[in-house]
């Protein structure tokens, strides 16, 4: 699953 | 945070010192592609737009600030402070030709159909490409810079890293975001013919220098 709190990566 | 993606961020991080230093201490932005360097301003502007709505860490937010503020320096280098050493005769790669289907691949292939996130969907397929016209620049002038080559192994060494902290994520964590390791993926192939001419021969001491 993903959500926008996910993007932790540069 | 593992350790593959910690060398990948300091490799990134690397590459644009490098850069950055190259330009400084030479005064000059021979050999060194404009449109590239808007396209990361670019990819880096898009991406980073999470600074307002969210907070990770401390190292999370001040990579994101300096990746944003070194690409508007670089590009302020290249087009406006080293203006006259800048080589556009051969930077002459049509970006329109990647922002166009880039775009338009974020709108259809998207996590969520949501600004922030088809801007973050944006970002990640315009980073996979956006050195092209950087390597367009090297093919047509038939060489590179040693500090150039330093730069771009650097720059590809990054993604390639990310690889592996995505195979570490997905077994040890179950994280798979299949947007990013697409793209990832591309981007980390488009470097490939650049890695073998840089283990090949800057390693050797020669300078890349391809047959007319």
């Amino acid at each position: 699953d993903h959500d926008h709190d996910d993007h932790d990566e540069l | 945070m593992n350790i593959f993606r910690l060398v990948g961020d300091m490799s990134h991080l690397l590459a644009i010192i490098i850069l950055l230093m190259k330009m400084w201490k030479s005064r000059s932005v021979a050999g060194i592609s404009g449109k590239s360097q808007i396209l990361f301003a670019i990819v880096f502007t898009t991406r980073y737009l999470d600074l307002f709505t969210s907070f990770v860490s401390i190292y999370n937010t001040s990579m994101k600030v300096f990746f944003i503020g070194t690409s508007y320096v670089t590009v302020y280098f290249i087009y406006q402070h080293f203006k006259p050493t800048y080589d556009s005769n051969h930077d002459t790669f049509r970006v329109e030709f990647l922002i166009v289907p880039v775009g338009g691949l974020a709108f259809l292939v998207n996590h969520e159909f949501s600004l922030l996130e088809i801007l973050w969907t944006f970002s990640i397929y315009l980073e996979s490409v956006a050195i092209l016209p950087q390597l367009f620049m090297v093919s047509k002038t038939g060489e590179a810079e040693s500090i150039t080559s330093h730069y771009l192994f650097a720059l590809g060494s990054y993604r390639a890293l990310y690889l592996l902290n995505w195979i570490y994520r997905y077994y040890f964590e179950g994280f798979f975001d299949l947007i990013a390791v697409v793209a990832g993926c591309v981007q980390t192939i488009l470097y490939c013919d650049f890695f073998y001419l840089y283990i090949t021969k800057v390693l050797k001491g020669k300078k890349i220098s391809l047959p007319a």
